[in-house]
């Protein structure tokens, strides 16, 4: 999964 | 990606494109020559846009894809912000500085000084953040600065005689974006299991209840087939 550091949404 | 978000972006992007219509209608309104009737509506009534929300929403957007270019995601991704970037920041353009497009902006009612909406926004995001960082920090910003970008524009329409139609679906499609980005986080929290963005949510709940008048007012105003009008 993404991790917190960036947002993966807009 | 799953369909609630796709959904949220789309209608996102479908709000930015009916505001371009709608400039590009009053450019070429202003070439044809008089009185051709509906030019004549444009460009004397106010277009009913407030310039004050599109330079939110393009400071916005400015302070949440600093990482464009740092952190690729995805190509979908990327070419999404760029949309969001150069429509927003051209239409701030159209609006300011078109000869044409500026004169049907209404600078006497737009009058929310959204200065007092920027501070609160910035100083709450030092305080409440997932991480005390640069980007982090003006990440947070942008997220509170968006659940009320709206304010000056639907304080416009309450002041605005007549709706037209673009404007009324432009706040609308604007509204809808972010209810189906709720749907998209709960459809996220309980599939991917470190899945918690509590600043995220409450965001961007506050950002769709400030539209949940508006709602009941578009609804109404399309159930009884009458022009949609906010009470002042």
């Amino acid at each position: 999964y993404i991790h917190d550091d960036y947002h993966d949404e807009l | 990606m799953n369909i609630f978000r796709l959904a949220g972006d789309m209608t996102h992007l479908m709000s930015v494109l009916v505001l371009l219509l709608k400039i590009h209608t009053i450019k070429s309104c202003a070439g044809k020559s008089y009185p051709c009737s509906l030019c004549f509506i444009l460009l004397e009534s106010s277009s009913g846009i407030s310039l004050k929300t599109q330079e939110l929403y393009a400071l916005v957007f400015a302070t949440r894809y600093l990482d464009i270019f740092t952190d690729f995601i995805s190509v979908y991704n990327t070419i999404m912000k760029l949309i969001f970037l150069g429509s927003s920041f051209s239409i701030v353009w159209y609006i300011r500085r078109h000869k044409i497009v500026r004169r049907s902006y209404d600078k006497d009612q737009d009058t929310f000084r959204h200065f007092f909406l920027v501070l609160p926004c910035l100083l709450l995001a030092l305080i409440i953040n997932e991480k005390f960082t640069f980007k982090e920090v003006l990440w947070t910003f942008s997220l509170y600065l968006e659940a009320v970008a709206i304010l000056p524009q639907l304080i416009l329409l309450q002041r605005t005689r007549n709706i037209d139609n673009l404007t009324g679906q432009y706040v609308f499609l604007l509204g809808a974006y972010r209810a189906l980005y709720i749907l998209n986080w709960i459809y996220r929290y309980f599939t991917e299991p470190h899945y918690v963005h509590w600043i995220t949510w409450i965001s961007g709940l506050v950002q769709t209840l400030l539209y949940a008048d508006f709602f009941y007012y578009y609804f109404s105003s399309l159930k009884n087939n009458v022009k949609l009008k906010l009470p002042a």
